[in-house]
């Protein structure tokens, strides 16, 4: 779960 | 990449230049809250380290340098090229509490306890409140040039848009990003009295004067 976080945004 | 996230990343684009453009036309940055500004330019480099760390696209890497660099270029106005123009007896707000406040919930609020994510945290936190300083001027002040109420409609309408980004993408894709959304949803009530004024008075061609 904490690995797949993905901050794309800005 | 949907038509919400896009419109809000132009908007916040947008704010900075409107800032920009109210600061050089005219010579002054009357009206203008430092310690907010201060704080965004806090916002964007604790946020955007992972500019050294992580390739997202050239989009996302050219926005987050921009927002940076036009944020430390704000604050080098601000301070020394019309220090002349800016009143810190309006903009008494108490930082520290809302700094305070956003360490102590990053800490407890992230995804890693890391050093990265705990900033990150911070980051999200601290935006969802950094208008406050210049909400406060203005309520201090009781009224505003229309450029400033522009500015602040452009940056309080960013991440609302955000928000419909967010349900965009849960109903799609089911991405979800928690923290971003409470302090999206904080962020946004915090406008609420602003855009209400805004939309009656400024929209109609008056002048923004609080009630």
């Amino acid at each position: 779960e904490k690995k797949e976080h993905k901050k794309d945004e800005l | 990449m949907n038509i919400f996230r896009l419109v809000a990343d132009l908007m916040h684009l947008a704010s900075i230049f409107i800032l920009l453009l109210k600061i050089q036309k005219t010579r002054s940055c009357a009206g203008i809250s430092f310690k907010t500004q201060l704080l965004y330019a806090i916002v964007f480099v604790t946020r955007y380290l992972d500019l050294f760390t992580t390739w997202i696209s050239l989009y996302n890497t050219i926005m987050k340098i921009f927002f940076i660099a036009s944020s430390i270029y704000i604050l080098y106005l601000m301070k020394y090229k019309f220090r002349a123009t800016y009143d810190p007896i309006l903009d008494t707000f108490r930082i520290e509490f809302l700094l305070g406040g956003s360490v102590i919930l990053a800490l407890i609020f992230n995804y890693d306890f890391i050093p990265m994510e705990i900033l990150w945290s911070f980051s999200i936190f601290l935006e969802s409140v950094a208008i406050l300083p210049q909400l406060f001027m203005l309520s201090r002040t009781g009224e505003a040039e229309t450029i400033t109420t522009h500015y602040i409609f452009a940056l309080g309408g960013y991440r609302a848009l955000y928000l419909c980004n967010w349900l965009w993408r849960y109903i799609f894709d089911g991405h979800v990003e928690v923290y971003a959304w409470i302090a999206g949803v904080i962020q946004t009530a915090l406008y609420s009295d602003f855009f209400y004024i805004y939309y009656t008075k400024v929209l109609h061609g008056k002048k923004f004067e609080l009630p």
